[in-house]
């Protein structure tokens, strides 16, 4: 797996063609909601338990 | 027919009912631990056919068609079949026949009930339907199982397997020792650094990497072809045979003002790495 892979599948994944360009001020003005951790780690646990068969 | 307003329709049989013998076979011990089913060959005896009978056909229809199925039946006692082998085989050919019912024990398999036994409905057809088809699937006979049969023709199940503890992977990686030239096939360390990357800043809030494995190694090579073993198959790799998903938080711009939107991506990190054939068929699904 490669950065460039990581890339392509986010890209993919939210229809862009390319990667934002955003810059520090848009960094520090966005905060993470208690609901939007709640959903990573949902996602995070639930990605541990369900397996997926390589290609 | 016996309806006063509808005229009676006489029909002419065109297809004829096929044989068919079910096959049991006891399954416990046979196949270890920690093993990989590589194929499964059905060997059926096929009788001879007596030649007075064999003069009396036409050319054009010396052969019948032969089906093999897994009948599965359930705990309430329903049962349905999952066709796996299908070929013609000719009257004027008698001996064993072999068919490849990889996939029936592979089904079987996943029922995981050792102590069930592995049932084969085979069903001897005509080769085709139609005007010209003949009869002459009547007279493909096999040796069955039971009384009255010699052991020699007794139809038999051929287990190839391979034990995974020498020819499957180890597992982790050891983190201490290097992988040289021809180790065995392991998951390793690799970490990808988010941060480090360009493209990333600003937009990847969460994580700012994660571990996404990587299959080294190499994976010994069975010996000699196998009955089935086509040409299709490459040699045994090292291979990501599980992966899960990866969450990814990341910061996307509406009306001007950065939000947080959460984004699984699949199959980022290897959860297992196995040893495989190159162009192997992915066994089939088992459905409730």
């Amino acid at each position: 797996l490669t950065g460039e892979q990581v890339l392509a599948s986010l890209l993919q994944q939210l229809g862009l063609r390319e990667a934002p360009i955003l810059d520090q001020r848009d960094a520090e003005e966005v905060a993470t909601s208690a609901h939007v951790r709640a959903q990573y780690v949902a996602l995070l646990q639930r990605s541990h338990g369900a397996r997926s068969r390589g290609k | 027919r016996f309806s006063q307003r509808v005229r009676e329709v006489a029909g002419r049989l065109l297809a004829s009912e096929a044989s068919v013998h079910v096959l049991v076979f006891g399954m416990e011990g046979r196949l270890p631990p920690n093993s990989e089913l590589v194929q499964a060959v059905l060997r059926l005896f096929q009788q001879p056919v007596p030649k007075a009978a064999l003069r009396r056909l036409s050319p054009y229809s010396a052969r019948a068609r032969v089906t093999v199925q897994w009948l599965r039946v359930r705990e309430d006692s329903s049962n349905s079949t999952y066709l796996v082998d299908s070929r013609l085989v000719s009257l004027h050919e008698s001996g064993w026949k072999a068919f490849d019912v990889t996939e029936a024990v592979n089904f079987w398999r996943q029922l995981s009930r050792p102590g069930q036994p592995l049932l084969l409905q085979v069903s001897v057809q005509r080769e085709h339907l139609g005007p010209r088809a003949s009869d002459a699937h009547k007279l493909v006979h096999f040796a069955s199982q039971g009384r009255g049969v010699t052991g020699q023709a007794e139809p038999q199940l051929e287990l190839h397997s391979l034990d995974l503890g020498a020819y499957g992977s180890q597992g982790d990686c050891d983190p201490g020792v290097p992988v040289v030239e021809g180790a065995r096939c392991c998951r390793q360390e690799m970490y990808i650094d988010l941060r480090g990357m360009t493209w990333a800043q600003h937009w990847v809030l969460e994580p700012p990497g994660f571990l996404a494995y990587e299959c080294v190694g190499a994976c010994r090579q069975p010996p000699g072809p196998l009955p089935f073993v086509g040409p299709l198959l490459g040699p045994r790799q090292c291979v990501a045979s599980e992966m899960t998903s990866l969450p990814v938080i990341v910061s996307v711009k509406e009306g001007g003002r950065p939000r947080p939107q959460v984004v699984s991506l699949p199959n980022m990190r290897v959860e297992k790495c196995s040893c495989s054939w190159d162009g192997a068929p992915v066994p089939r699904k088992l459905g409730p």
